[in-house]
């Protein structure tokens, strides 16, 4: 029964297509974090050089913060919300309660992608799943390595659908939806967003 | 955990960004519950490339305000997928307090019915249990008394399908009616989607959230989630 309620629910929610923002690409691969081998680890960046971004973000108000939390919440105060090229989500392990060496933990992780994007201090982080464990740092970092040796960026629907996934943890089917607007001249912009979440879920974030 | 971000293609001035994200926010995922846990790591960000030419949107664009609607609506629908796929949910519930003397109490009294148990698990198994809406809403951590007032409050089920009638009034200015029919109650809540309103009569601010039923299947999904 619960079952043919995911199915349903994959069918009716999950979108077949959908329109992109410009100058974004991901990449997601099952790194070995998760036991099913499902995918699990993400990267979405920005590759437009044209202008520098804008970032901003809110977060959980819980006293004890993820290292993910207190570590992303630092790179945009330091950089004053501007230009932030990367976010890397994970799922399997949310590297929360894991005290000083999982902030270092998320230093590296982060230190890795601001190499490879050439930007320093650029990178925000996600982590979600089990509460009390330490990242599995040597799968995420060969995963890290992975995406981009094998040039698994891409700025397709599939990609864009299986980064969705890579940060699921109980969901029963991904979250995506993109839409494009118009300003009043006419001109078109691109909203897409992805989330994840089926439990543990009251979010008052600030 | 809730995770999440937003991209766009739009130029978005840096400092607006952060308030307009917050202010999208406040209206939608800080508006859904499936269990009433918060996590050590909820995260919604949002990152603005400006990779179309365009001029920058900043507070004094003529676009400016059509945009944060636009992020505002848009941060609803991804945050509406999250309570529709609550572990184990059956069921995807608005709650709709209106006319209240102030939008915090307004609130408050929405986030206090979406989180109880009691209210989800007689959603679960469709039972009209309207007593549980009124114990929540009398239970409500409110600062003052300034938006409830027993005797202008009304409470209804409403369908969200094209049937009619449309609302089941079960309390009328703060009056049960014993009388309400069943059969109908019973119609609306076998609904997948459905809404309790909940109009306080105090004021004109009013507030919405989202939630989903309680099952057994919730349970079975977290009994053995770290092992």
């Amino acid at each position: 029964q619960s079952a043919a309620k995911s199915i349903d629910k994959y069918a009716q929610f999950v979108p077949k297509s959908g329109v992109f923002p410009k100058g974004y690409e991901v990449a997601s691969l099952a790194s070995g974090v998760k036991k099913n081998g499902a995918l699990d680890l993400g990267i979405i960046r920005n590759i437009n050089k044209s202008k520098k971004s804008s970032a901003a973000a809110v977060f959980t108000t819980n006293r004890f913060k993820a290292a993910p939390v207190q570590f992303s919440r630092k790179v945009l105060q330091s950089r004053s919300g501007e230009g932030i090229d990367a976010i890397v989500v994970n799922s399997g392990c949310a590297n929360a309660v894991t005290g000083e060496l999982g902030l270092q933990d998320a230093e590296k992780v982060a230190g890795q992608v601001n190499k490879l994007v050439g930007n320093s201090d650029s990178t925000l982080l996600m982590s979600t799943g089990v509460i009390g464990q330490r990242l599995q740092l040597e799968k995420i970092t060969a995963g890290i390595d992975r995406l981009f040796e094998e040039k698994k960026f891409s700025t397709d629907f599939d990609g864009w659908l299986n980064l969705s996934k890579s940060i699921c943890t109980t969901d029963t089917f991904p979250k995506l939806i993109s839409s494009k607007f118009a300003l009043s001249d006419g001109t078109e912009y691109t909203l897409t967003g992805m989330a994840k979440g089926a439990g543990m879920i009251c979010p008052n974030m600030a | 955990t809730l995770l999440g971000f937003i991209v766009t293609d739009l130029p978005i001035k840096t400092s607006v960004l952060q308030p307009l994200l917050s202010g999208a926010v406040n209206r939608s995922f800080n508006c859904i519950s499936v269990d009433g846990d918060m996590s050590t790591n909820d995260t919604i960000c949002m990152i603005a490339n400006g990779a179309i030419d365009t001029t920058v949107i900043d507070e004094n664009s003529p676009d400016f305000e059509k945009v944060k609607d636009q992020v505002t609506e848009f941060a609803k629908q991804l945050a509406q997928l999250v309570v529709r796929d609550g572990e184990g949910a059956t069921k995807f519930v608005t709650v709709n307090v209106k006319n209240s003397a102030e939008f915090k109490d307004a609130k408050i009294i929405a986030e206090t019915i979406s989180n109880s148990m009691l209210v989800k698990s007689a959603l679960y198994g469709q039972d009209a249990n309207w007593g549980r809406i009124l114990c929540a809403i009398g239970y409500s951590k409110l600062e003052n008394l300034a938006s409830l007032d027993e005797s202008k409050i009304n409470v209804s089920f409403v369908a969200t399908d094209d049937s009619t009638p449309r609302e089941l009034k079960l309390i009328v200015n703060g009056v049960p009616q014993f009388d309400i029919d069943e059969t109908r109650a019973s119609e609306i809540l076998k609904l997948p989607d459905l809404e309790v309103l909940v109009d306080l009569g105090t004021g004109s601010e009013e507030c919405q959230f989202w939630t989903c039923d309680l099952s057994h299947e919730y349970v079975t999904i977290n009994g053995d989630y770290r092992s």
